[in-house]
Order: structure tokens, then C-alpha cells, then sequence
């Protein structure tokens, strides 16, 4: 099965 | 004081119709370079990022005097964009700290003018830095033809596996009761430039995506005649409509990786 990701994961917050 | 002068409202609409049903609260970003939009969904799966430019010539005139934050429910900028007519020209017009935006749409043939007030939300959302990164994958095609794949996989399942290799690009839907497969092959020879499919590739991807996503983001499919998809190995696909004379619209979805 596969993980839904979360887009926070990716790009950094500000 | 902030005055946006749109030729043409029927871009304005084909964006917030087409961000409205995942992005309901959104804050518009201007300044005297133009007017941005980024926002997640509210299960931060997915983002939008919307970039209209000042200086194009969608724009008939433009001021912003100070960077201002305008918080609109989208819905409710979706209902009073409905009360424009396609032709009209649109101003968008704020004070510099606005409680109001107001609408006005002035109809081709100056018999007409309408004006609305929406009251300005306070909306505390964070921005989110995307880096500007090179890409593995690049696929270029037209966005009638991305929405049909995403329309026709999503009757069998709910992730979509893209596959962008050196001949084309695989999607490929595996569920309960079936399964789908639609090969693209890469195609520049065809006489029109939005009908190709082109795939700019530095390295193979494959990777999963959930198609309740990418399917709203084809909502989007009416500002523009081709689509790009981005794509990296692990990292958010970036679906790119660009819109003629503004800008462009682009939604940022993070994959499904493997447990």
C-alpha cells in the first residue's frame, strides 16, 4: 500500500 | 490604493472556479509586480499557486501602491464573478488596508456597469517556500486530453501510477474490480503546437498520484489549450496551466509513497 504524503513534507514553511 | 484593470472577467472566473472547490479561503498577495495566490487544501495533500503579472497585457491598467493582503472566500468571489458577463472588463479595486474589495464590471459596449462589495477575511495561512528546482521529467500535452486520463482512471481507482520514460509517459490505474493503462507516446510532428506531446526527460520517474486530486486540478482545463506535468522522483508533481497574457496557474500535489 501506498502513503498518502503531505505537501508540508516537501517545502519548508516561511 | 489597489486598482487591477482585467480585459477579459472570463479568466478570473475559469480561476477561482476552477481552485474554489479545494481552496475555499484564499489570501491574494499584491503588489506592484501583480497579484499571487498560494494555498493548500485543507488536508495539506495538495497547494495551488496562481502568478498574474502586472506587466502583461491581460492587464489594461494596474496600481498598487503598497503590498496588500486580500482574504476572499472563494466561493463567495465565485458568485459575484458569476453576476459579470464573459466580455466584461473587470477592476478589482482596495484601499490600502482594505476591509472591501469591490468589483466593478463595465460590459463591452459601456451601457452597463456593475459594482459589489465583499467584506475582506482575515485568513492566517503560511506560506510555504517551493524551491525553484530542475525537474526530472518534463510532459507537455493538451489539457482537454490530461483531463480526459485522469476522468477515465479515476472510474477504476483511486491513484494514478505515471510513468515518464525516454519513449512517452504510462498511466496506469490498478483497482478492486480492474485495471487501466494509457500510453502516451511523445509526438512533436503534429502541425499544431498544442496538440503535441512532449517529454523533456533528465531521468525516469514513476511515481503515484491520487486522482481525486489531479482531477479537481483539471477544473483548471479552460484557461489553457496545454498542461505541463513536472516530476521528480519522491517529490510533489507540478501540474503548470499557463494563462495567455497573465501568468500562470499551477498546482503542487505530493505523491503516495510506498510503506
Amino acid at each position: 500500500t501506498n502513503k498518502q504524503g503531505n505537501i508540508t513534507e516537501f517545502f519548508r514553511k516561511q | 490604493m489597489f486598482e487591477a484593470k482585467m480585459l477579459q472577467s472570463s479568466v478570473l472566473k475559469k480561476i477561482i472556479e476552477s481552485l474554489k472547490d479545494l481552496f475555499s479561503d484564499a489570501n491574494f498577495d499584491c503588489s506592484s509586480s501583480g497579484i499571487t495566490l498560494q494555498d493548500m487544501d485543507s488536508s495539506h495533500v495538495a497547494l495551488c499557486y496562481l502568478k498574474l503579472r502586472s506587466d502583461e497585457e491581460g492587464f489594461e491598467d494596474y496600481r498598487c501602491d503598497r503590498n496588500i493582503t486580500l482574504g476572499v472566500n472563494l466561493v463567495l468571489m465565485s458568485k459575484i464573478l458569476k453576476c459579470a458577463g464573459n466580455d466584461d472588463v473587470i477592476t478589482l479595486r482596495a484601499e490600502d488596508e482594505p476591509n472591501i474589495l469591490t468589483f466593478i464590471f463595465d460590459s463591452k459596449n459601456g451601457e452597463r456597469v456593475s459594482k459589489y462589495d465583499i467584506k475582506l477575511m482575515e485568513i492566517d495561512s503560511e506560506l510555504l517556500g517551493i524551491p525553484d528546482t530542475e525537474y526530472s521529467c518534463v510532459v507537455k500535452m493538451p489539457s482537454h486530453e490530461f483531463q480526459r486520463i485522469c476522468s477515465n482512471l479515476s472510474q477504476l481507482g483511486d491513484s494514478v501510477t505515471v510513468d515518464c520514460h525516454k519513449e512517452g509517459v504510462d498511466f496506469k490505474v490498478a483497482g478492486e474490480q480492474g485495471s487501466g493503462a494509457i500510453k502516451l507516446k511523445q509526438n512533436t510532428t503534429v502541425d499544431k503546437e498544442e496538440d503535441q506531446v512532449s517529454v523533456e526527460l533528465n531521468e525516469a520517474v514513476t511515481q503515484s498520484f491520487a486522482l481525486k486530486f489531479l482531477c479537481a486540478f483539471t477544473k483548471a482545463t479552460s484557461l489553457s489549450d496545454t498542461v505541463s506535468l513536472s516530476l521528480t522522483q519522491d517529490t510533489p508533481i507540478v501540474v503548470e496551466y499557463p494563462i495567455a497574457q497573465h501568468g500562470y496557474l499551477r498546482f503542487y500535489l505530493a505523491p503516495k509513497i510506498e510503506e
